[in-house]
């Protein structure tokens, strides 16, 4: 019997949206979620560096994660502009590492363009 | 053809930490005994893990971006408001359809178009204890009822920080079931399934269950449970490495507790309580699940029921150093499933079946076990063949 072959899901960044629509709540960053807000902002931005923008980051970003019955594969990119290139790919391979513990995307561009 | 009845459970943030799904510490007698009924489902993935989203997908069988609905403010028929969702699709074909508890999301519960009748309000509710939304303890009370003064004082009632201002984490008050509001709704869903039963029509019965959803609140019996339980917490304390910086959070829903520290480490005797509060609140959901069953079976009408229960998404319990939903990691999408058919075949049942699934899968599952069309504007396919073929 064929069946499907993945199953998505997503999220969008930051992982905030239980307490802010878009955009997000200005007024946050003065509540005491302010200085956790600003340290997952500084983690962002240091592996981001030069494509750091706050509006993409606060705003527009979407995670869409497809997990198959070997990997998680999860492709960040703007949500807003369906041409937009991917900024950050995430792969973890389920039959090595079922607690997604490393990312294994950059030493798997074949893999990955595969699943993109 | 009699069409079969529904019982819809639905289950806020129970990650597969069930003992039908492994677990050695999670108490699940009755979900486990459901599971060795019907189908458990290894595999099944909710399509975003974070509650409005995640329902509203549900509900409607379409995926989160279809609908725009990506967080927790949108309401799904404001911005759909010719979507059909299940339980008004299920009317056109007959059924009763009513909910007590959580199905939608608050606030976003569609009651003109998606419920046929009102919850049961007879006389025996009456002499239920008053409707609790949140802590038994007057401290606790006194203590939320402060915090949130301050928040709205600070930035006005409409503010989106409805999550700030908030009471301790968890309360274990010596209280009966019905104290808390999951064992009230499991009894007000018990007395509508009564009175549905004396009904022509089949129902739609939606229990939603608001646990084990933060504050990990229910009666102290379930903490007790877990007095001599090990409790291990996770080894994995940091996120994946070289993975997405914007795919963790600082567990902001749980430092916006009053108990728990704005900031830096959990300490790890007040992870182990948290762990035991969250497997506590599991267990009283699972012990209201048990009553339901047990009085459907003592209507007469398990046989012609389907049962559908499930979770809008998984938990991180401190996994990945975090404490919280909001990921597209494994531990905050994959999520409980199991199904049980009048009709299924002896050999499937208690079975466990490794296909992949998703939540979106649900809505044309059930139109297909109901024999009611699949409307247009629903993106799941039905898993029904696995319910006969699990391989």
């Amino acid at each position: 019997m064929e069946w499907k072959t993945a199953a998505f899901t997503q999220f969008p960044s930051p992982a905030l949206r239980e307490w802010a629509a878009n955009p997000l709540s200005k007024g946050m960053r003065e509540t005491s979620f302010g200085p956790l807000l600003e340290e997952v902002e500084d983690r962002i931005k240091k592996q981001q560096g030069d494509k750091w923008n706050r509006d993409l980051f606060e705003n527009r970003l979407m995670g869409y994660s497809m997990r198959t019955s070997q990997y998680r594969f999860t492709v960040w990119k703007d949500y807003t502009d369906t041409k937009a290139k991917p900024i950050f790919f995430e792969l973890y391979d389920h039959q090595s590492d079922p607690k997604e513990t490393v990312n294994i995307a950059n030493d798997n561009p074949n893999l990955v363009a595969q699943l993109l | 053809i009699e069409k079969p009845n529904i019982l819809f459970i639905a289950i806020d943030d129970l990650r597969p930490e069930l003992g039908a799904y492994g677990s050695e510490v999670a108490i699940t007698p009755n979900m486990d005994a459901l599971a060795a009924e019907g189908l458990l489902f290894n595999n099944a993935y909710c399509q975003e893990a974070i509650c409005s989203p995640s329902r509203a997908s549900v509900m409607t069988g379409a995926r989160p971006e279809t609908i725009n609905v990506i967080e927790n403010f949108s309401y799904f028929r404001d911005l759909n408001p010719d979507i059909v969702t299940l339980p008004q699709h299920l009317q056109t074909a007959g059924y009763e359809t009513v909910y007590a508890g959580k199905i939608f999301h608050p606030g976003y519960t569609d009651e003109e178009l998606s419920w046929s009748r009102k919850a049961y309000s007879g006389p025996k509710v009456e002499e239920m204890p008053e409707r609790v939304r949140g802590y038994v303890l007057a401290e606790n009370q006194e203590i939320f009822r402060k915090n949130r003064a301050e928040v709205i004082a600070k930035y006005g009632e409409n503010a989106p920080r409805n999550g700030l201002g908030k009471g301790p984490a968890y309360e274990f008050a010596d209280a009966p079931d019905n104290s808390y509001e999951d064992g009230h709704n499991t009894e007000l869903a018990i007395e509508t399934m009564k009175e549905m039963a004396q009904n022509d029509k089949p129902f739609f019965l939606g229990l939603g269950f608001l646990k084990p959803h933060l504050e990990w609140i229910a009666p102290k019996k379930y903490w007790d449970m877990y007095e001599d339980v090990d409790l291990q917490l996770t080894d994995q304390h940091e996120g994946p490495v070289n993975g997405a910086a914007m795919g963790l959070h600082a567990s902001f829903e749980l430092r916006a507790r009053a108990d728990i520290p704005n900031y830096g480490d959990i300490e790890e005797e007040q992870a182990k309580n948290l762990k035991r509060a969250y497997l506590a609140t599991v267990s009283y959901v699972d012990a209201q699940i048990g009553k339901m069953l047990k009085a459907l079976e003592e209507e007469g009408l398990r046989d012609n029921t389907i049962i559908m229960l499930w979770s809008d998404h998984g938990w991180h319990l401190g996994d990945m150093g975090i404490w919280g939903k909001a990921t597209n990691y494994e531990i905050a999408t994959r999520v409980p499933l199991i199904v049980s058919t009048p009709n299924m075949p002896d050999a499937v049942r208690g079975s466990k079946t490794n296909a992949l699934v998703e939540l979106v899968d649900m809505y044309p599952t059930l139109c297909e076990l109901a024999g009611v069309s699949i409307p247009e504007s629903v993106e799941g396919q039905s898993f029904k063949p696995l319910l006969t073929n699990p391989n």
